[in-house]
């Protein structure tokens, strides 16, 4: 079952600038928003 | 009097600034066109791709998923939660609207 | 003195607003540089071994890499058409996308951090159009300028 999605990270491909998934990177080092 | 020197100052500098402005958004639209149009060229698009050693060369020694998807393909990532087992579960959805994804495991070994 | 605050104020934003488009322009243009020289070593790779790598050995743009330690467990659900993705991990991982991976492969010469060498300018010069080459000159200096 998905996590839950309201507290999600979204990146588009070919469409979100690289900073998004540095942000997603860095939620996922330090496990929180 | 000097005052109203610094204020005319200020306007020239404002109107170079202006100009400067005018001509990144231009510079900006122009590379956008270009860029899309190299993504679009079939004798480009040919050759637009990265073997497993380069991937591999740039991560050594992790385990690699390599995703490729159409553009506009949605990647969720929601916060980490501990899982009743006391782990942390880490998820990655991909969603895909216009065509099918495609992953691969790479692993040097 | 008013009008003179105000004006201060109208160029200190346009100093900012200029900033973040002369890096945006940047980050397109490392993009440009990465892509072509990319496409070009391709080009060279296969003329010189006279065959195309085998289908499956590839990964084309666009694409996304997820990175995880060689340990992680990874449980993944397809949909049937496979247009859903499901991935869950016991351990962390990082997303990187192919411009990021293509910086990483060396593909724009060193010019985001400011480490290209003569030669390489030379290079990156001669992938973008004529009217930005000062911007390339510039980023191969690290010197943040708005060319003459």
């Amino acid at each position: 079952s998905c996590l839950t999605p309201n507290s999600a990270y979204t990146y588009k491909f070919s469409g979100s600038p690289s900073k998004e998934l540095i942000d997603i990177n860095r939620m996922i080092r330090q496990g929180s928003v | 009097q000097e005052l109203l020197e610094q204020v005319e100052l200020l306007k020239a500098q404002i109107s170079e600034l202006e100009r400067q402005e005018r001509e990144l958004d231009m510079q900006k639209s122009c590379l956008q066109q270009s860029l899309k149009h190299l993504k679009e060229d079939p004798s480009c698009c040919r050759y637009n791709y990265v073997t497993h050693e380069d991937i591999c060369d740039v991560f050594s020694g992790d385990t690699l998923l390599a995703v490729m998807a159409p553009a506009g393909t949605q990647l969720e990532v929601p916060v980490p939660e501990v899982a009743q087992n006391g782990q942390k579960r880490y998820q990655v959805n991909l969603r895909s609207e216009s065509a099918p994804i495609q992953v691969m495991l790479i692993n040097r070994e | 003195a008013q009008e003179f605050r105000n004006l201060e104020l109208e160029k200190q934003k346009r100093l900012e607003r200029i900033r973040q488009k002369r890096s945006q322009l940047e980050e397109l243009i490392l993009q440009q540089i990465a892509f072509k020289n990319l496409v070009q070593r391709n080009q060279a790779n296969e003329a010189s071994s006279k065959t195309p790598p085998p289908p499956g050995s590839v990964i084309q743009l666009p694409f996304i890499i997820i990175n995880t330690d060689v340990r992680t467990v990874i449980d993944c659900s397809i949909s049937s058409d496979k247009c859903e993705y499901l991935f869950n991990f016991d351990n962390m991982f990082e997303i990187h996308d192919d411009i990021e991976i293509l910086k990483r492969m060396g593909m724009s010469l060193g010019l985001e951090n400011g480490k290209c060498t003569p030669e390489n300018l030379a290079v990156a010069k001669s992938l973008v159009p004529k009217s930005l080459e000062s911007y390339v000159t510039g980023m191969a200096r690290n010197t943040n300028r708005t060319p003459p």
